[in-house]
């Protein structure tokens, strides 16, 4: 059906997407007891000029994206994590023992055109 | 004829020799990634488990009130989340004493019998930083009809760092206390006794691990309830391999790699 969607402009604009990393796909199932797996997310998509406030640019983001505007062998922002959380995970080690460890910056919580 | 049939062969052996050069290449490709995911991990190699490891319940919960998947009190209103121990911490890591070392320390049975637990804690990476170690008792709820009629059983429990073994085996090591507490046999749970020092002494100062000695005292002095209520060692109590490997003792430590934040416990999402 190629009727075209109605008020539903597809939104290209930097954002966060799902991203889902399965443990038992690269079979670390059997060493790592908890989670199965995380939610960590990407960052994907423009940074048109003029820059919106939702997309968490700098100053500096914004003089490039108006710079790219005019000249455009200098590139546009890019879409980048702007924060970012930690997971924990528990695991039997090399040595048979079980460990509970935090590992930071994992999981993307917001994107933004830096 | 000849030659096309050679240079088909030539050119084959080409494609196999290629296919077999991309093939070694994405491997290497992989296992490049793999070692890179695992020195981000903190691991020198790929863990491969025995089907033997035990998964001490007490890291469980650890992980679910850690990553926000139950609350306090959720699963055992005994458990208490250690806010101090982790507080500066961002590993935790469980170990079991090597229970052939564990050792008979008295002779007379008409004394407590203490025993010794050495925890091989060489998994440790030097990186790490500890700052505190709790070694875990259970203590199993003794019932009032095998109390002979008697109120308020009450034990001792002490927990020592082993200092200096003797030659002679029946002569007392030289220790020094680490912890002491009175318990009520009332109840079926675990208690913790700090061992931090010991434990820094042997990881951060690099001292001989002599191990721990666990002393239980009746103070009652009824011998038949001797060595039954704390679960210190497998062949003092008659109860199931599965059950043992749940309620051994467990030495738990709290270090840091100064890599990432301490583990602060997460909101339930």
């Amino acid at each position: 059906n190629t009727k075209p969607v109605r008020g539903r402009k597809k939104n290209r604009s930097c954002r966060r997407h799902a991203l889902y990393v399965d443990f038992s796909d690269v079979n670390w199932n059997d060493w790592i007891v908890a989670p199965p797996g995380y939610q960590a997310f990407y960052c994907h998509g423009d940074c048109p000029f003029p820059l919106a406030d939702h997309l968490n640019s700098t100053n500096h983001a914004i003089v490039q994206t108006l710079v790219n505007s005019i000249n455009s062998n200098i590139p546009k922002a890019c879409c980048v994590p702007t924060e970012l959380s930690a997971i924990s995970m528990l695991y039997l080690d090399e040595y048979d023992k079980v460990v509970l460890k935090n590992y930071q910056e994992m999981v993307v919580e917001g994107c933004g055109c830096r | 004829e000849k030659s096309q049939s050679s240079l088909i062969v030539e050119e084959s052996k080409e494609k196999t020799t290629e296919h077999g050069r991309s093939s070694r290449q994405s491997h290497e490709l992989l296992q490049d990634f793999e070692a890179t995911l695992l020195q981000m991990f903190g691991l020198q190699r790929r863990p491969k488990p025995s089907r033997s490891a035990i998964i001490p319940q007490y890291m469980l919960d650890l992980y679910k009130l850690q990553s926000g998947e139950s609350e306090v009190g959720e699963h055992d209103s005994n458990f208490v989340y250690p806010e101090k121990l982790s507080s500066r911490a961002n590993t935790v890591r469980s170990f079991h004493h090597d229970e052939h070392l564990e050792q008979l320390m008295v002779a007379d049975k008409t004394e407590s019998v203490p025993l010794r637990f050495l925890f091989n804690l060489s998994s440790i990476p030097e990186d790490e930083e500890l700052s505190s170690a709790e070694l875990r008792l259970y203590r199993y709820k003794i019932e009032e009809k095998d109390l002979d009629g008697q109120d308020g059983v009450f034990h001792r429990i002490n927990v020592y760092e082993i200092l200096k073994t003797p030659q002679n085996t029946k002569r007392h090591p030289i220790m020094r206390l680490l912890d002491t507490r009175v318990v009520q046999h009332n109840t079926s749970r675990w208690e913790s006794f700090d061992v931090s020092p010991a434990v820094i002494h042997w990881t951060r100062d690099r001292l001989p691990n002599y191990g721990l000695m666990v002393e239980v005292l009746h103070l009652s002095d009824t011998p038949t309830q001797q060595g039954r209520h704390v679960r210190i060692s497998r062949s003092l109590h008659l109860s199931s391999d599965d059950e043992w490997e749940q309620l051994r003792p467990l030495l738990v430590t709290f270090g840091h790699d100064g890599k990432s934040h301490p583990l602060t416990r997460r909101a339930k999402r």
